[in-house]
């Protein structure tokens, strides 16, 4: 038997959400610890890995590891049934081949509850090495949105240069260049407002915006980000997912043909 | 011109 509840069920949404445009479907893997998903994109150039611990779930049982592979659109579908107060609990039986989504209004006047599909998906599982990255960028999320949004006008690469000075994103395309420049943040009020650098040794790789593009979509999830990056290795770009967990973009730097 | 590198070649399958 696999039961969790969150009664925070809008984080769940903003996952799905965060996730939808970059696979068409992926595995969730629920074990005693929680519930994993680890999946490339379809073209295999990013890797996207979502964690949720059991304990920030309000109620969480797994007595049997299970996989329960999804057709993210459909899952997607179901859980715009939720409303964004909604409690939600997923629940499967053991070796069942359906999982059923419960919604729950804040009163419990009303109930909705949706059974979907599993499928049997054979994808690989990729092995993250544990890695000391070189730079480690944090910043308020809807900042990185805004960059790669609007860099996305100049061209199909961004160009993410970390040195002690700060960050700089540049892209250059047909119509000219664009440079954005962020420096750590001196004093801030609030946390998440800050800019924070962690440099061993200055970096500079290049990223394509659509997929910098397809990971913003989990700005409502976290008001940071952190975007660490190693010469010649993935970047990773992160965000927290409330208080239960994490997703990572993985990200593999363009190279010079 | 740069190209796009798979996440392959970077991660091993586990």
């Amino acid at each position: 038997m696999f039961e969790a509840r969150l009664v925070q069920g809008s984080l769940l949404k903003k996952v799905l959400d965060a996730i939808k445009e970059l696979l068409n479907e992926a595995s969730w893997d629920c074990a005693d610890s929680g519930i994993q998903l680890q999946a490339m994109d379809n073209s295999h150039v990013s890797l996207v890995s979502v964690n949720l611990r059991a304990e920030g779930f309000d109620k969480y049982r797994c007595d049997r590891n299970l996989i329960m592979g999804m057709d993210l659109t459909s899952m997607s579908k179901i859980l715009k049934c939720a409303a964004n107060d909604d409690i939600i609990t997923m629940k499967a039986q053991d070796n069942a081949d359906t999982v059923t989504f419960i919604f729950e209004s804040p009163s419990q006047e009303k109930v909705s509850d949706y059974e979907m599909k599993l499928m049997n998906l054979d994808q690989d599982h990729l092995g993250i090495p544990e890695t000391d990255y070189a730079c480690v960028i944090k910043l308020p999320s809807g900042e990185f949105a805004r960059i790669c949004r609007d860099l996305s006008n100049f061209g199909e690469s961004i160009v993410i240069a970390c040195s002690k000075e700060g960050v700089k994103f540049s892209a250059a395309g047909d119509i000219g260049t664009g440079n954005i420049k962020l420096a750590q943040t001196s004093s801030v009020d609030k946390e998440e407002e800050a800019v924070i650098i962690e440099m061993q040794e200055p970096v500079t790789l290049t990223f394509a915006c659509r997929y910098l593009n397809m990971f913003t979509k989990a700005t409502p999830l976290s008001p940071q980000v952190s975007l660490s990056m190693s010469p010649d290795v993935p970047l990773v770009v992160e965000y927290s997912i409330g208080d239960i967990g994490q997703i990572q973009y993985f990200l593999a730097p363009k190279i010079d043909d | 011109m740069s190209k796009q590198p798979s996440i392959f070649k970077f991660f091993s399958k586990s």
